[in-house]
C-alpha cells in the first residue's frame, strides 16, 4: 500500500 | 471521531497541561527532561505543518494550535525562565543517536516521497522515541516526583487509547495506517515498564517511583 492518507488525528 | 481517539487527545492534552503547570506552580523544572520536551515541540512543528495546507475541523485545527503552543511554552520555560533549575547534568541522552536514525527512516519508509509526508512521518516515528531522554533521566536520578509520574502515564495512556481507536477505525471505517500503527505500537511498549511501577508504586503509598 503506497499512498497518502488523510491525516484527520492529532 | 470514536470515544477513545477523543479520550486519547483529552488525555496528551492532560499531560501537555499538567507538565506546564507543574512547572509554572512550583517555579522549577527539576527532573524534566529539557530534550524531551525539544522533541515534543519538533514533533508537533513538523507534523503539523498542514495546518497551512488543509483545513480539517476546528476540532483539529484548535487542538493542534494549543500542542504547538504548549510545547513551545514548555521549552521556554525550561531554557529561558527557569533555566536555573534545568537539571541539564543528568539530561545527558544524546538526542542525535535518535534525530538522526529516525530522519533516516522517514526517507526510506513513507507513504509518499514528498516534502510535507516526509516531515509527517518524520514526525511519528519521533514521537515514538521522543519520551526517552526522559526515562533515561529518571533512570539515572533513580526517582521521579509524583506530578511527573502523573504526566508520563496521561502520555502513555494517550498512544494505548490511539491503539484502540485504530483498531475501531480498521473494522468500522477500514482505515489503517500502517506507520502510524506500528510507531504507536513502539511507542506504547517504551510506556509499559513506566506503566507496571506507576501502578505498583502508587498503590503502596510512596510518592516516589524508583525505576531501580
Amino acid at each position: 500500500c503506497h499512498r497518502t492518507t488523510v491525516k484527520d488525528e492529532l | 471521531m470514536n470515544i477513545f481517539r477523543l479520550t486519547g487527545d483529552l488525555s496528551h492534552l492532560a499531560a501537555i497541561i499538567i507538565l506546564l503547570l507543574k512547572i509554572w506552580k512550583t517555579r522549577s523544572c527539576a527532573g524534566i527532561s529539557g530534550k524531551s520536551q525539544v522533541l515534543f515541540a519538533l514533533v508537533f512543528t513538523t507534523r503539523y505543518l498542514d495546518l497551512l495546507t488543509s483545513f480539517i475541523s476546528l476540532y483539529n485545527t484548535t487542538m493542534k494550535i494549543i500542542y504547538i503552543g504548549c510545547a513551545y511554552a514548555t521549552v521556554y520555560l525550561i531554557y529561558m525562565k527557569f533555566k536555573a533549575t534545568y537539571d541539564g547534568n543528568h539530561d545527558t541522552f544524546r538526542v542525535e543517536f535518535l534525530v538522526v536514525p529516525v530522519g533516516g527512516l522517514a526517507f526510506l519508509v513513507n507513504h509518499d516521497f514528498s516534502p510535507l509526508e516526509i516531515l509527517w512521518t518524520f514526525s511519528i516515528y519521533l514521537e515514538s522515541v521522543a519520551i526517552l531522554p526522559q526515562l533515561f533521566m529518571i533512570s539515572k536520578t533513580g526517582e521521579a516526583e509524583t506530578i511527573t509520574t502523573h504526566y508520563l502515564f496521561f502520555l502513555g495512556l494517550y498512544r494505548a487509547l490511539y491503539l484502540i481507536n485504530w483498531i475501531w477505525r480498521f473494522y468500522f471505517e477500514g482505515f489503517f495506517d500502517m506507520i502510524a500503527i506500528v510507531a504507536g505500537v513502539v511507542q506504547t511498549i517504551l510506556y509499559c515498564d513506566f506503566f507496571y511501577l506507576y501502578v505498583t508504586k502508587g498503590e503502596s503509598g510512596s510518592n516516589k517511583i524508583n525505576p531501580a
